[in-house]
């Protein structure tokens, strides 16, 4: 289950005569290695390592447990310590769950709203999604043909300019009729001031019941202060990782979840509307591990 | 006075983490480094020299000398001498989803224009939900001549018929648009490859996100590996983005980057100079 990189370390440690300083080293070095190579947030890196070196030094493996099943243990609870509690995507009762899609320019917000939107909608409830991005060309085209393609009722108005205002007109609307209402946003930066301060408007304005971080699995070292920048605008209630059917390990997604405490609740693994997946802690670790 | 080993390592140590910070690829970061170990290993320094200030400038040293490695590609003057020969200069565009091709080809139409050069769109991204679209109203708002057909069509022929087109009518450039693709697809790299056979461009062009961390080096090298990467534009500089991707890919391909994107705006598309990436990374 173990990533390549990390099961080459461990396999290393396992072969040692005796697991003395050097070993623990070369071990934490490999390891600082796999997950730097996975994006994951360098500060973040470094402390876990310090940890994790302490942690291989002063604890000895409790009885019955090799020192190389011992390191595993560790290595994986520091690991998952990172990625905080898991935690599943809820639907209120009652009302409907109205989800605001946020993230950074191309990071997949769209088609990942057209993939929940066909995922939801697969499981018996009625679901409508709202085009507020008002920016993009050919934002309303893009998820009206998606919407179309996963059977749900889109709301846009082509040519508007207040995407706050259309926004609230489209989950009032749609609202009366959905069991969930998902809304896109434009892309956006730390940077762009306007459109963090548009986002905060969106929000207020919409009152979503979650408000999920779309981030781009190949993101690298500025996950965590992109991550942190939105948190500080909204409140982040999931994180959505994309494009994880390439290459990329996530490790930016990581240091997200670190810098904001939200879960990562589901992952894109291709374009197409069935290329959704619930979140899974252990396949994501294997990945990042190599 | 000569730098003791463990000094020197200090001073690696601090330099390597910065330009992991940076996304600075992890090897890359490696031959970086190493480059300034050997060019620092006994070297002399003067009494009011500071090791730190040393190291700095010849890592700056180093990394201008990736930067500066590759061929100089001057697109102005490649479309100049295709255009002496009456003919279209064709560029091809491609790289994974979402990193900017379509943005940056209405930035670049625009200029063109800008430089008296007649411009022509093909929308060869035919898969994507209103990749369409999309190109179409940048062309509009540019006044700029698109060729599409409808969503589905083959890759190939839009692009054939823009180029097709352009020739009849005098056009003197040809960018064309692809879709958003993951360098591990087998079926969309043998497309991408049947389009470049098909258009036989006179520059290939990577387009990456300047915010990829590690996997810059995955697609660089892969796309080079089975398209050839002439040149690469990199987006979304403006997002406080140190820039080592820049180095990841200039170091992967040995092709310079021609241009980088900064901001969503016509205007927001400035010529590279390592100047624009060394200052930030260094930050
Ligand atoms: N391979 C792959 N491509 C994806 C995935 N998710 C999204 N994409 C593609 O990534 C590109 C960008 O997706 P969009 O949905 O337009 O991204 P966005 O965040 O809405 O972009 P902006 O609205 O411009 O900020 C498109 O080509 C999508 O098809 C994924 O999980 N895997
Ligand atoms: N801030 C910023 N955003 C950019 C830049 N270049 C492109 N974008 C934005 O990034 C998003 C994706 O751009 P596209 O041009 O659609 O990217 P693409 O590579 O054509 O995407 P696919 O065709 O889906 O693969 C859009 O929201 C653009 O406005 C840039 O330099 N800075
Ligand atoms: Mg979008
Ligand atoms: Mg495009």
């Amino acid at each position: 289950k173990l990533g390549k990189a990390l099961h080459g370390a461990l396999q290393k440690l396992a072969r040692a005569p005796h697991v003395d300083e050097e070993t623990v080293r070369e071990l934490v070095r490999d390891l600082q290695r796999a997950l730097l190579q996975a994006d994951v947030n360098v500060q973040l890196v470094l402390d876990l390592t310090r940890r994790l070196e302490e942690r291989l030094r002063k604890e000895s493996p409790p009885p019955g447990m090799s020192r190389r099943e011992h390191a595993v243990k560790l290595v994986y609870e520091e690991l998952s310590g990172l990625l905080g509690k898991p935690s599943s995507f809820e639907l209120k009762k009652g009302a409907p769950t109205v989800v605001l899609m946020v993230g950074l320019q191309g990071s997949g917000k769209t088609t990942s709203v057209a993939k929940l939107a066909y995922h939801f909608r697969k499981r018996g409830l009625r679901v409508g999604v709202v085009c507020a991005d008002t920016f993009r060309a050919g934002a309303y085209e893009q998820l009206s043909q998606l919407g179309q393609r996963a059977g749900v009722e889109v709301w846009g108005e082509p040519g508007a300019d207040d995407p706050v205002a259309l926004a609230r007109r489209g989950v009032e609307e749609l609202g009366r009729r959905c069991d969930l209402v998902l809304v896109d946003s434009a892309g956006r930066h730390k940077e762009e001031k306007g459109l963090m301060e548009e986002m905060r408007r969106m929000a207020e304005a919409i009152g979503p019941d979650e408000v999920m971080l779309v981030v781009d699995g190949t993101l690298g070292q500025q996950a965590r202060d992109q991550a942190e920048a939105f948190r500080k605008v909204t409140p982040l209630g999931s994180i959505l990782v994309t494009k994880l059917d390439g290459t990329a390990k996530g490790g930016g997604a990581l240091s997200a979840v670190a810098a904001t405490g939200a879960p990562i609740k589901f992952i894109g693994t291709g374009e197409h509307l069935e290329d959704l997946e619930p979140f899974s802690p252990p396949r994501f670790m294997a990945r990042l591990l190599g | 006075i000569e730098l003791s080993p463990s000094d020197l390592e200090d001073i690696l140590w601090d330099l390597q983490v910065s330009l992991l910070e940076s996304d600075v690829a992890v090897p890359v970061a490696d031959e970086l480094i190493n480059r300034v170990k050997n060019k620092l290993t006994g070297r002399k320094l003067g009494l009011r020299e500071d090791p730190k200030k040393v190291a700095e400038a010849v890592l700056e040293e180093a990394m201008r000398e990736i930067l500066e490695a590759g061929e100089k590609v001057d697109l102005l003057q490649v479309v100049k001498a295709k255009n002496e020969r009456n003919e279209p200069a064709v560029l091809v565009f491609f790289g994974i989803n979402g990193t900017g091709k379509t943005t940056t080809i209405a930035k670049l139409a625009k200029y063109l224009q800008e430089r008296g050069l007649r411009v022509v769109l093909a929308a060869s991204d035919t898969f994507r939900a209103g990749g369409i679209e999309q190109l179409e109203v940048h062309a509009r708002r540019l006044g700029v001549e698109l060729v599409k057909q409808r969503q589905g069509a083959d890759a190939a022929a839009v692009a054939y018929d823009a180029i097709s087109h352009a020739k009849a009518r005098g056009f003197q450039v040809v960018l064309v648009d692809t879709a958003g693709r993951m360098q591990t697809d087998r079926d969309l790299m043998d497309e991408m490859r049947k389009i470049v056979r098909v258009t036989r461009p006179d520059l290939r062009i990577f387009v990456g996100d300047a915010l990829t961390g590690n996997d810059a080096v995955e697609q660089a090298r892969t796309f080079n590996q089975e398209v050839g990467i002439d040149g690469s534009i990199l987006c979304k500089m403006d997002a406080d983005a140190r820039g080592g991707a820049a180095l990841s890919i200039t170091y992967v391909t040995g092709k310079p980057i021609l241009f980088l994107g900064v901001g969503q705006g016509y205007e927001d598309l400035v010529e590279f100079k390592p100047e624009l990436i060394l200052k930030p990374l260094l930050e």
